[in-house]
């Protein structure tokens, strides 16, 4: 983007060269506490920077390939190298980086998830200073959507405000456990969005099991044919 | 063990249940089990109650939660379990109402598996769906993919839910297994979780067991 231009303004064709950094970064993300041969390699990267007060949110689409597999402690049949299609979220303030979103899948995948598309762009809103101010009708908006989907009724007005609030600390739980996960995994909106940690606890999980001592039952013998 | 493995695709595991507002997980995980080795053993995949457990396992503690070890020594001791059809899943503590006559599936012992996720791989491949327990972190959010926590947050210390393991493979050279949970079909992927394997996450070796049926 033309240097100058106003915070908050969105530059949708930035050009690729600035991309390189921030997709460097993601892909370093990536590939923490890889071996030197099981790292994959960036591909193509196409993406969109949006200014912000005090730096630019980075929205990448980048192909990665991953390595053939020869590891018999990973795969215990060769597996010949794949290619990822990744959705990063960069902010960068002051020179630094964070990355707020990784989201990679086979190119082959049959599992479209396009909703979640909207409630990922959403996270990064909360994380900027000052807030902006069309945030609590986006807020509102995504938290209807859930509403809808998942046939969620609320008997008051006041109960529904304080559902609403939170789903919206939950969307930043998900987003924080997204961070951290090293994994495939995509983490977001589900139908227990709208329920705190301790009620989700108490409801669906089960508190004896790390309970001890719990009877014990013999060893079975391990499989030892083929 | 084969580098690969799906009891879904054998005819071993019956559809993705839900246990409610309930914490009776527990009794998912065991029936889960059952059912495949009712299965492999007798050639006939039968749906079983989840409710006779939790109105009968006089042990645990129905919805409020229990453990995997109590429900197989209350098959054992009531003399096996009733089809979900005949004692239907109401997600609530009840009166017992189990009927000998009715009993479609019983079991001869119960045993704890290895904590070696290889060995576990073989086993399962050989014998069937496994009941493990885990730790929980995250699932409130999970949608789809592997998922494989950092360690401390997901730590084999704090298990809370138990789960049926029910196979297990590789997706783009990262391993997996392939886990049935009891949250209904509209959560993860069709009802099914993909923790990451070979690496002890969340404790998914650590409470590993089986019904025996002769």
């Amino acid at each position: 983007a033309p240097p100058g231009r106003a915070a908050g303004a969105q530059s949708w064709e930035a050009a690729s060269s600035e991309l390189l950094g921030p997709a460097r970064f993601a892909l370093e993300m990536y590939n923490r506490g890889r071996a030197a041969g099981a790292r994959a390699a960036l591909g193509a990267v196409r993406g969109r920077v949006r200014r912000t007060g005090q730096g630019s949110l980075y929205s990448l689409k980048a192909t990665l390939e991953e390595p053939p597999c020869n590891d018999p402690m990973v795969c215990q049949l060769p597996v010949s190298k794949k290619t990822l299609l990744c959705t990063f979220e960069i902010l960068d303030e002051l020179g630094k980086h964070m990355l707020l979103r990784r989201d990679c899948a086979p190119v082959d995948t049959k599992i479209t998830d396009d909703r979640n598309e909207t409630f990922s762009s959403f996270l990064p809103l909360l994380n900027m200073d000052p807030l902006p101010k069309d945030l609590s009708v986006k807020m509102a908006s995504i938290f209807k959507d859930f509403v809808t989907t998942y046939n969620r009724t609320y008997e008051t007005k006041e109960e529904a405000q304080w559902r609403m609030s939170v789903f919206v600390n939950n969307m930043v739980r998900a987003q924080k456990i997204q961070a951290l996960d090293r994994g495939t995994a995509q983490y977001g909106v589900t139908k227990f969005s709208d329920l705190t940690e301790e009620e989700f606890r108490t409801i669906y999980l089960n508190p004896l099991l790390k309970e001890e001592p719990r009877k014990k039952m013999r060893l079975a013998k391990s499989i030892s044919d083929p | 063990a084969p580098p690969e493995w799906d009891w879904r695709d054998k005819g071993a595991v019956t559809k993705v249940k839900n246990q409610g507002m309930c914490g009776s997980c527990w009794a998912f995980s065991v029936t889960g089990n059952v059912e495949g080795q009712w299965f492999l053993k007798q050639g006939d995949l039968l749906s079983l109650s989840e409710q006779e457990l939790v109105d009968c396992d006089k042990v645990d503690k129905a919805c409020l939660g229990g453990l995997p070890s109590n429900a197989y020594s209350a098959i054992k001791t009531l003399g096996g379990l009733e089809t979900e059809d005949d004692y239907s899943y109401l997600g609530h503590l009840q009166t017992c109402n189990f009927s000998a006559e009715k009993v479609k599936v019983y079991i001869n012992d119960s045993v704890e598996l290895s904590q070696n996720e290889q060995k576990l791989a073989a086993w399962l491949a050989n014998k069937g769906p496994i009941s493990v327990a885990i730790n929980a972190f995250g699932m409130q959010f999970y949608r789809h993919g592997i998922s494989r926590p950092l360690r401390p947050l997901c730590s084999p210390w704090f298990i809370d839910h138990a789960v049926l393991l029910v196979g297990y493979g590789n997706r783009s050279a990262i391993p997996f297994w392939a886990i049935k949970n009891s949250w209904g079909t509209d959560w993860g992927e069709e009802g099914y979780y993909y923790l990451h394997r070979g690496s002890g996450a969340c404790g998914v070796n650590i409470m590993a067991s089986s019904a025996v049926v002769n």
